[in-house]
């Protein structure tokens, strides 16, 4: 869907689109697939846009089970199947429980006013909703280019002020692909 | 091209008051 930033709004270098998933339990875990199982909850491309749908959205602290939203550009979706995707990755960062809130929105805030400075290499944001821990990822078009991929980390340090004892990993979503797995 | 920039306070400040700005 295009949007178009209304009236004396604040445009976003890029529309993006909020997506909403949640792993289905029981019978319907083979039936649903990833993708079928993703919804888009809306679209902006202005700041005050952007407000609008985050502030109705329940914080991250507060979805339970097995959840993930994300925050991607406009025309990509958030798989690594993805054109935009495939040869990329992404910066996972493990947080203890308690912390996911207001990191998950130091980096969104930090993505929509492009503050990590790597052209269009961003693709998207990920904050995954976990029993243990929460995770938050920022995925980039290109695995291989170690420039883009340090600039993003050191980015990621700078505006989630984590702890010292953080860890942060990068993962190719090609190797998703082969170990069936995000984390 | 030129790219539109906003730090994290600017963002906050357009959350509390939108048409302020």
């Amino acid at each position: 869907k295009d949007v178009e930033p209304g009236p004396g709004e604040h445009a976003l270098q890029y529309t993006y689109c909020f997506w909403f998933s949640r792993k289905p339990t029981g019978r319907n875990q083979q039936s649903t697939s990833f993708e079928k199982n993703m919804k888009i909850i809306g679209t902006f491309r202005s700041v005050e846009q952007f407000w609008q749908i985050y502030s109705h959205m329940i914080r991250a602290n507060e979805l339970t089970g097995h959840s993930d939203v994300h925050v991607f550009k406009g025309g990509i979706k958030p798989l690594w199947e993805d054109k935009a995707n495939r040869l990329g990755g992404k910066w996972i960062v493990r947080l203890r429980k308690g912390l996911v809130a207001r990191c998950w929105e130091n980096l969104i805030l930090a993505m929509l006013g492009e503050q990590f400075m790597v052209g269009d290499e961003v693709c998207g944001a990920v904050v995954s909703i976990r029993f243990q821990e929460d995770i938050i990822s920022i995925w980039n078009r290109s695995a291989n280019e170690n420039q883009v991929t340090s600039r993003i980390r050191d980015t990621l340090c700078r505006v989630l002020n984590l702890p010292p004892n953080t860890i942060m990993e990068y993962k190719t979503h090609n190797e998703s692909l082969k170990d069936r797995s995000s984390f | 091209g030129t790219r539109i920039i906003y730090d994290r306070s600017f963002l906050l400040k357009c959350r509390s008051s939108p048409m302020a700005n």
